[in-house]
């Protein structure tokens, strides 16, 4: 029978950034993507969520290879300018992990159970992308490796778990 | 040759709603979850950014069916009760717009090329949900289907994109 979660994955070299009011109109993101890919910049994890003030400004946080971090400056320069009042924010020292389901029905909830692995190992979650078949979760570099146990064993993976970007 | 995405689909049976004031501890998203699911609630996108104030509370958004809406309250009532000045609010009528690449090296940038695809046809972008090869964002319901017919043409598919949930 398929197991729930088919594998998991542990990347401990990306660093988390995030730029702060920008403004809330078509082209935005799509700009602000293409001043980094211009750069050679390799976005994995962005996110997105929901307006919550009317200050009209919005978040898009995401994460990179450390490497590239300090291409961002220079990349996004123009741009900050432009958008007045916005600005770059970095994150804590992260770790990403994540997990590709088997494509359960989504009433067995297994995003909300691999929080519940990383919640059981006490490691707070800093940033969630989650769609469908695949979470990915930003946790604190420390317990990157911690996290990879936890959600292996949870799941009862054997073989299946993959360490990227270790240093 | 790999085309660079693979398929896009569009669903147009979501709604979106976010958890204000989250205390940013380990568990809080494993018990919004689990609260969720055992109401028989099946989350779709998931999204949590980066903190940004100091405030210390977190927010968690994401999209559901819209026939579980009316579920929910009830589902985080105690939730939203034990966690002093949290909330629930919802967002804008929405469609969701997810494509799938196909593994091209990530210099290439399909999520910001189909964020692109989307400023293009004058979409906004309401919520983003991206990792490696999956990229998801949510639109106003009214954009769903120029935001699928954009999509789809500037990635060159033909037959590739799906539709749900439409009413
Ligand atoms: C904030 C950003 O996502 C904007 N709404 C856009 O569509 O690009
Ligand atoms: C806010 C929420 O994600 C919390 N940090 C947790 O780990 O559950």
């Amino acid at each position: 029978k398929e197991p729930e979660v088919r594998g998991v994955a542990l990347d401990t070299n990306q660093a988390q950034i995030s730029v702060i009011n920008i403004p809330d109109i078509p082209g935005s993101a799509a700009s602000l993507c293409r001043k980094l890919t211009e750069s050679g910049i390799c976005l994995d994890t962005i996110v997105q969520s929901e307006r919550q003030h009317e200050s009209g400004g919005r978040t898009i946080s995401f994460t990179l290879s450390r490497d590239d971090r300090k291409l961002v400056d220079d990349a996004l320069s123009t741009l900050l300018k432009e958008w007045k009042g916005s600005y770059l924010i970095d994150g804590i020292a992260i770790a990403r992990i994540s997990s590709v389901g088997a494509g359960m029905p989504c009433t067995v909830g297994t995003a909300g159970r691999m929080f519940r692995a990383l919640a059981n190992a006490s490691i707070n979650i800093e940033m969630i992308a989650t769609s469908e078949i695949r979470t990915s979760c930003i946790v604190s570099e420390n317990d990157g490796t911690k996290a990879l146990q936890a959600v292996h064993k949870f799941f009862e993976l054997n073989n299946n778990s993959v360490r990227s970007g270790g240093s």
